[in-house]
């Protein structure tokens, strides 16, 4: 790091001139749009950071990703829901509370699963660097989100590259790259062969093989097929309909609600 | 003064021996890790290590290693191990034996498998307390997302994602599958 904070200062900074820049590559998937700033830019290489902005509309859901450098986000516009999973926390979210018979525990199938969070608008989301995050748009109003990726913090031991890791999905496929405002053929030639280059790839899991995957989770090979995303196209903002997610507030809302009724309407109205 | 602190500083620790072991399947094997909470030096140098011994055909769960890069180097039997980059690209898939070193990136997502012989490996790691998030087993992170967020993202039935989630409980370090078993009979 201290390398290439080194070589930043004498080379990458010898700025003369600062430019307002907009993004220059758009990634579309099926429920949203993700905009990159142009990362070989010298005004990013010498702060060492890149930007992106995503655009979830209605019942999108950014699938679930990591990245090699830390994360702040901004809600710009809009609602929803978002989880981090980090490794080793408890599954603390049950979609209904256990039940207990005189000692034993009845047999239930409720879903557990890490801690759900809200987010609006206005409000400021601190990612870790290689940890899962996944959002979800449950609102009308589409998200609309800009982040910082802070790829010469200490956290990220690779080069100065951003890379975004996928579970899920096709990142690949499904994608129409656009190139917009500042553009230059040989950049657009470079990006194209990158393009290329990694044109045969997906999300993590398909890079591993189907018998051990199939194995090590247990589960039949079909199952696996599913999950390495092989003949995916809806990019990784996909569309999920009525996603029913179990979160504390709305069942707070819920009882209130049912405890209105049951006073014949005598909630105190503000 | 420095007699006090410095010069008395712990520079050992042993991971080799199956009682000192942090993780212990039976079925599959043993893995031991040494990181700057137990040998408070490591703190200074920002490294790592975890031994790993692998019981026939067994599997270390996939992961990755949210901060350091892992650099492994194999002790005795062989195996096979995958490694994945980013956008899915398969970086390495090759069998590997006694004296390789493998160099795994951050943030790569690899797989272990041993061979008919086992696996004993040393992996050595760019952080004083590294982490690795596993991708399947009881701290998986699909099992820490819910069932819906699973059909939606794979488009897969509730049965299945209820499969992916909770079919595997073991941790780390998996026996081997029935599969295996079939092959090797």
């Amino acid at each position: 790091q201290q390398q290439h904070r080194a070589l930043r200062s004498k080379t990458e900074c010898q700025i003369e001139r600062l430019n307002a820049q907009e993004p220059t590559r758009r990634f579309e998937s099926e429920a949203g749009v993700i905009e990159f700033w142009d990362a070989t830019h010298e005004q990013f290489e010498c702060a060492g950071v890149q930007a992106v902005r995503h655009q979830i509309r209605r019942n999108g859901l950014l699938l679930p990703y990591y990245t090699n450098t830390p994360m702040l986000m901004y809600i710009i516009q809009g609602r929803g829901i978002h989880s981090t999973v980090i490794p080793g926390c408890a599954e603390t979210y049950e979609t209904e509370s256990g039940e207990y018979r005189t000692g034993e525990r009845r047999r239930s199938f409720n879903d557990r699963h890490q801690k759900l969070r809200r987010f609006r608008a206005g409000d400021v989301l601190a990612l870790p660097a290689g940890v899962t995050f996944w959002m979800y748009n449950d609102a009308e109003e589409p998200i609309v989100t800009v982040s910082l990726l802070d790829t010469s913090n200490h956290a990220n031991q690779l080069d100065l590259t951003f890379r975004s890791f996928f579970l899920a999905g096709n990142p690949q496929r499904g994608l129409q790259q656009q190139f917009v405002g500042r553009q230059q053929e040989t950049t657009m030639q470079e990006r194209r062969s990158e393009q290329e280059k990694t044109s045969k790839g997906g999300n993590i899991f398909n890079g591993f093989d189907t018998e051990i995957l199939s194995e090590a989770f247990n589960v039949d090979v079909e199952t696996i097929r599913k999950l390495q995303g092989q003949n995916e196209e809806r990019g990784v903002i996909v569309r999920a309909e009525e996603l029913r997610l179990t979160l504390p507030e709305e069942s707070e809302q819920e009882e209130r609600r049912e405890q209105q009724q049951r006073e014949g309407g005598r909630w105190p109205l503000n | 003064g420095l007699e006090e602190t410095i010069c008395t500083l712990k520079l050992r620790e042993n991971i080799g021996h199956p009682s000192r072991s942090d993780v212990y399947n039976p079925r599959g094997g043993r893995v031991s890790t040494v990181n700057s909470l137990s040998l408070p030096i490591l703190n200074f140098l920002q490294l790592s290590a975890e031994r790993g011994t692998l019981y026939r055909n067994a599997i270390v769960a996939p992961h990755w290693n949210m901060n350091a890069h892992s650099i492994i180097y194999i002790i005795r039997g062989s195996g096979r191990i995958q490694v994945v980059g980013n956008a899915g690209r398969s970086v390495f898939d090759d069998e590997v034996r006694e004296n390789q070193l493998l160099i795994v990136p951050q943030n790569f997502a690899i797989v272990k498998r041993a061979g008919n012989e086992g696996l004993e490996y040393i992996a050595f790691k760019t952080n004083d307390n590294a982490m690795v998030n596993p991708l399947a087993g009881r701290l998986s992170a699909l099992r820490a997302m819910p069932e819906e967020v699973l059909m939606n993202s794979y488009q897969i039935s509730r049965q299945e994602a209820r499969s992916l989630k909770y079919n595997r409980e073991e941790l780390t370090v998996f026996g081997p599958g029935s599969k295996s078993s079939r092959r090797e009979e």
